[in-house]
């Protein structure tokens, strides 16, 4: 039988690093 | 150059807290280096690479957005203590470019660009339909209802005439028909009642600037004047060090970093003096 490997750290959504918060608005 | 290891940069997350000490300094710099027009606060960080510099220190290469708040550059209030320009009010948004570089945990400006550009009219439409827009300074009405209020303002003055500086921000407002305008001012050697001349007025050495809004409302046959102006505390004649050990008096440079000229703490608080409204 072929047994496919574990993904491992696939735990919680990816934040992107960029771009940043918005503090106010977007223009 | 020696060979070795191609120079590779570090990414770094836009909102980690060293990140973001960076693009503090990148607005405290714009915020000082501005000559007119508004102060700008911190929106967005959009992106940031982190590169190794030889011999030492690292190089920040970092893209950051700006937003217009409504005090005028020469106010000396903390940008934090700002208001951000709402999109009702048509906001100015900055899009800046920056390097900035870290040596022995000091940060210093290497490379500065920033444009800045007011929403666009369709999307201030979308979020206030019957909203005033930006006007340009140059339209006729804009010019008239500077020199009107500004007028006005001298005509109340039992002291300094004041003279213009730069027209800051105009809008036309549909109901009522008028004219919204702000403007900077400077306080001159000349007094109010007995000016004839405006133009042989000079400003004074102690700088004394001020920030006026006024209103111009058409009304038949007439029109009404409402201006407020906010004068700000002087800004002394500071003496120079001079190459021979003695210390000259000058007067201010021009507005750099009026927050950085106003007196120390020991001073009496670096309250504004509203003066108006006045119709």
């Amino acid at each position: 039988p072929v047994v496919q490997p574990g993904v491992a750290g696939a735990a919680g959504p990816v934040v992107p690093p960029c771009p940043g918060r918005i503090r106010y608005f977007k223009v | 150059a020696p060979h070795g290891p191609e120079l590779t940069y570090r990414q770094l997350n836009c909102d980690d807290p060293e990140t973001e000490q960076v693009a503090q300094v990148a607005v405290d710099y714009i915020n000082s280096h501005l000559l007119q027009g508004y102060k700008h606060t911190l929106n967005q960080i959009d992106k940031v690479k982190v590169w190794p510099r030889r011999p030492f220190g690292e190089i920040f290469e970092l893209e950051i957005d700006t937003l217009e708040t409504t005090c005028h550059v020469l106010d000396p209030t903390p940008v934090a203590n700002c208001t951000v320009r709402q999109l009702v009010e048509h906001a100015v948004e900055g899009d800046c470019d920056f390097r900035v570089l870290k040596q022995d945990g000091q940060f210093s400006v290497t490379f500065a660009k920033c444009d800045s550009s007011p929403d666009s009219a369709e999307d201030v439409r979308k979020v206030c339909p019957d909203c005033p827009l930006l006007a340009p300074f140059n339209h006729s009405r804009v010019v008239h209802a500077v020199e009107a209020a500004l007028a006005a303002f001298n005509a109340q003055s039992n002291g300094t005439y004041f003279q213009l500086v730069e027209v800051s921000r105009a809008q036309f407002v549909p109901l009522p028909v008028s004219t919204r305008v702000e403007f900077a001012v400077a306080a001159t050697d000349c007094v109010a009642k007995e000016v004839t001349d405006p133009a042989k007025c000079n400003p004074l050495a102690e700088k004394q600037y001020g920030f006026c809004k006024a209103t111009v409302t058409e009304k038949v046959g007439q029109e009404d004047v409402a201006v407020t102006c906010t004068l700000f505390q002087t800004q002394p004649v500071v003496p120079q060090p001079q190459p021979d050990g003695t210390d000259v008096v000058v007067p201010t440079s021009a507005p750099v970093d009026p927050a950085a000229s106003v007196s120390p703490p020991a001073s009496p608080p670096a309250a504004s003096l509203v003066v108006g409204p006045m119709v």
